[in-house]
């Protein structure tokens, strides 16, 4: 699955996901990716998330919109992304990881997987990461 | 306001083979992201055209590099979505598609409609003169001989470190 989030000169926010899904997946099995909410939210006045991981554990706690939840409740992208992550783990066992911006340009690149390839462009700089804490 | 990108590539336990190509990728859908951004494109043409760098690369399990399903076949999912007016667009189950987050921005924008699923989202494609791939031009040698080894519910906690398998 791949991912991006983006914040434009105007303010204006968007997300975009897309997967080839899990090898020997069962014919017409559908995970989070293309599901608003689960896979992807973008909303001008909280943030954009796009959302990878175990699709099913990411629909049954509609992990992007959950994020933005977090955040409509003043949690910064970093706190909002790990206590849905954490949610997600505890609750239906499941693992991920999100990109989130903020209407304000805060932005983070959080999982629970092993690793998650992520960068991330502001000004002239050039961040990435692979894995955890990086 | 200043513009930012942010790119995954994909949350799981990732092959040794694939550690440096999935970091050449994510960062040059970044860099060029960015740099529409910085030449004034709005945050949708950023994402989709980032998307679209890691769709065109066999490295991500996404357009070119997608993984087989139980038939031996390609299902492709994506979505889009713009926060100025919460408009979005989504396909799932597309066959022989190369981007299909092209595909869905086109829902978004030139249908009624949030979804389109497998055969109707394939003729709405047909549609709109996007060309079709052969499932053969989708799929790596390695994604082939991944599903004839691999047992499904193997598959899932290898990857996303994790026990459970789908419901």
């Amino acid at each position: 699955t791949v991912g991006a989030v983006a914040i434009d000169a105007e303010g204006n926010l968007a997300c975009a996901t897309s997967t080839g899904g899990i090898t020997n997946k069962m014919v017409g099995r559908v995970g989070d990716t293309p599901v608003i909410g689960s896979g992807g939210y973008a909303d001008n006045q909280v943030g954009a998330v796009s959302t990878t991981g175990h699709g099913e554990s990411i629909l049954k706690v509609t992990l992007a919109r959950l994020i933005i939840y977090h955040m409509e409740q003043g949690a910064s992208p970093g706190k909002a992304a790990d206590k849905a992550l954490l949610h997600m783990q505890e609750r239906v066992a499941g693992c991920g990881g999100a990109i989130v911006i903020s209407a304000q340009g805060e932005w983070t690149a959080k999982f629970t997987t092993k690793q998650m390839a992520w960068a991330s462009m502001e000004g002239g700089t050039l961040c990435y990461g692979l894995n955890p804490g990086e | 306001m200043k513009p930012i990108i942010v790119i995954h590539g994909g949350a799981w336990a990732i092959p040794e083979r694939l550690v440096e190509g999935s970091m050449t990728g994510v960062k040059r859908a970044a860099r060029e992201g960015f740099a529409l951004l910085e030449s004034g494109a709005s945050a949708v043409d950023a994402v989709e055209a980032a998307v679209r760098i890691l769709e065109d690369d066999p490295v991500f399990d996404a357009g070119h590099g997608a993984v087989l399903n139980a038939d031996g076949d390609v299902e492709l999912d994506a979505i889009i979505m713009d926060g100025k007016t919460l408009a979005a667009g989504a396909i799932c189950c597309v066959k022989n598609v190369s981007n299909p987050v092209t595909l869905a921005r086109s829902v978004m924008e030139k249908t009624d409609h949030v979804m389109l699923s497998g055969a109707g989202a394939n003729q709405f494609a047909a549609s709109l003169g996007i060309e079709e791939v052969s499932t053969e031009e989708l799929v790596t040698q390695h994604a082939r001989e991944e599903w004839g080894q691999y047992k499904y519910s193997d598959a899932v906690s290898n990857l996303f470190n994790m026990e459970a398998a789908h419901d």
